[in-house]
């Protein structure tokens, strides 16, 4: 009920203000529960301040400002009590390089502090070379897809093969 | 509880057995547009007991099997398992004290699914409840689909909210 | 009225479907009217073939497949009545390097055919290598955005930049 | 018609007077998240007399007005203007036989804004019509928002048979 909601926004909260920190590598976040007095009802909104910017509310930042903001509540939500697994499906797509790079900081200091186990989807070469481990999907026969286990070189081609 | 392999064959653009080794750390998969990244996530949510055939990019849960391709004829069932290690303690009986449980889920067309815990049949809902014991399965927050990012931005706060309800 | 859509659909499709085969180097793609048999009520509907799969809706494709096609439907609309300008803000996130490189070669051929000037705002290092000239908007000073004109070295630190 | 230049102060985070030279060919504009590309090209869609505030993702049109920084002051104004070559020739009566003419918007913060051709205040509808007749404009389908894809995606097809409106 109320109680638990109540207990797992101020949790959720707080891991968004330090993750939010560490992806922008500086600035500020906090989330607010609006529009009602009863979180049961109550809306989330999130207020974002990236380093050197006035605070804004989560549709007035850019694209990519946007998406590392989301990325934090998502990584807020799942410290909050750490799945064995987290799979991310190109979560990396609207980001710059050191956007990128910091995500990649923040999952390698998660996988040592939580022993989740994670699966990154990416086309991004940056991410790739930060895996400890690659896997290709392709398609030799059209269609049907096969797995297999690359190095860095042969992924970055596998990226680029038709 | 921790997450070893997952077997798959038949489902989507995985006709041949397949099989992804899950290890510690941090895990990439690359490959070009279109040739089964999300299908292998997909693959996973659905052997953790996945109900809904929209949110696997379908129509009926059927669509998960094979449709068949230019040059090869659909498939009439699809199978995924997954092996996991520590298995926590509340395990159904037959299965208390095992080091290692297979989890699979068998598709046939028109038949429905069964699920299978080490070779003997269970209910979905032990599957479901197995994984979000272990706050995983098909919609743990830990899941995250290709484009949520950006149902998240464009989400009213309303439905923003409700991620926090996953974590209460 | 229902005599300009029919003619406007004819066209956008006939573009649509030859945009489709450049942009996946194969297959085909279609238009349909569907929902009602007066095109004013009708919804728009997408089947695609990329090259070597069955023919399927748009919503069943992946997520790159489905980024091509909506470009190659957009460009469809463009070229029915080409304007002298043409904006992209960041069209090649989701793709992979060769869907990149074949939608760079589109553009190219469209700026000699129509005479259109086209702006492509971009975080990928294939399509900045494509583009007749680079400029980089910075932060150097936080909050306010200078613009600057660069050459390709410059452009990918740029991108790097905090 | 051709787009030569676009020159802004004060319209977002373009503080300093800035200007863009639109070459023939293809432009590229890159640089890090956050740091003022898409604003760059909602001041193009401004100028050409974008009415909504909401499709410029701001709240009411003065927050299309720098509204300071933490070493700034926000500002009380804010001008776009854009320069083009080979106008159309059912041009205003003052601006016949002119080989290039600058089409420029300027707001005053709880003023509105007010338009210019070449000096002269002109309505807002006289640019929109401008631009329309050239197939370009505010709303022109040449003219794709970061997000837009994903919207047509997204969209349901009833929604989507709008964009072959913009054709007819
Ligand atoms: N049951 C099925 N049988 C055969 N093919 C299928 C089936 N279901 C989906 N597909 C095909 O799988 C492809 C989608 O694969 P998927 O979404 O995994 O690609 P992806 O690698 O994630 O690509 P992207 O990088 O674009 O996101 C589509 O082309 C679709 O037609
Ligand atoms: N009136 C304004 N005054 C000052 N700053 C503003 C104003 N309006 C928007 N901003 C700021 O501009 C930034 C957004 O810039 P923009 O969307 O152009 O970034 P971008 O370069 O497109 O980034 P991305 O690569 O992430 O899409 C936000 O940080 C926002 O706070
Ligand atoms: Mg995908
Ligand atoms: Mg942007």
């Amino acid at each position: 009920g109320r109680g638990r909601l109540r207990a797992a926004f101020a949790t959720v909260n707080s891991h968004f203000g330090t993750l939010f920190q560490r992806l922008f590598g500086g600035g500020s976040a906090e989330l607010q529960l609006v529009e009602a007095d009863d979180p049961l009802e109550a809306g989330l909104e999130i207020l974002a301040k990236p380093p050197g910017k006035k605070p804004q509310l989560l549709s007035l930042l850019s694209g990519g400002e946007q998406a590392l903001t989301a990325t934090a509540l998502i990584f807020a939500v799942f410290l909050t009590n750490p799945a064995p697994i987290c799979v991310l499906d190109e979560v990396d797509a609207p980001l710059d390089d050191s956007n990128v790079e910091r995500l990649c900081d923040l999952l390698a200091d998660m996988a040592q502090e939580t022993q989740t186990r994670f699966l990154m989807i990416t086309h991004n070469p940056i991410s790739m070379a930060r895996m400890d481990r690659l896997f290709g999907v392709t398609m030799v026969e059209r269609g049907v897809s096969q797995l297999v286990s690359v190095d860095l070189a042969t992924a970055e081609q596998l990226a680029e093969a038709v | 509880m921790k997450f070893e392999r997952l077997r798959l064959a038949g489902f989507k653009t995985f006709v041949e057995p397949t099989e992804l080794v899950i290890a510690p750390g941090l895990t990439g998969v690359v490959g070009p547009n279109g040739c089964g990244k999300s299908n292998l996530v997909e693959a996973l949510r659905w052997v953790m007991g996945e109900t809904s055939s929209k949110s696997l990019r379908g129509g009926g849960m059927d669509d998960v099997i094979f449709g068949g391709s230019t040059t090869r004829p659909e498939r009439n069932h699809a199978e995924v398992s997954i092996r996991i290690s520590e298995p926590p303690d509340d395990m159904p009986a037959h299965l208390a004290g095992s080091d290692h449980i297979e989890i699979a889920r068998k598709i046939v067309r028109e038949q429905g699914s069964t699920y299978r815990m080490n070779g003997r049949e269970v209910r979905a809902r032990d599957v479901q409840i197995l994984f979000a014991d272990a706050a995983s399965g098909a919609r743990s927050p830990s899941m995250v689909r290709q484009g949520q990012i950006g149902e998240i931005i464009a989400a009213k706060p309303q439905h923003r909210r409700r991620i926090l309800e996953d974590a209460a």
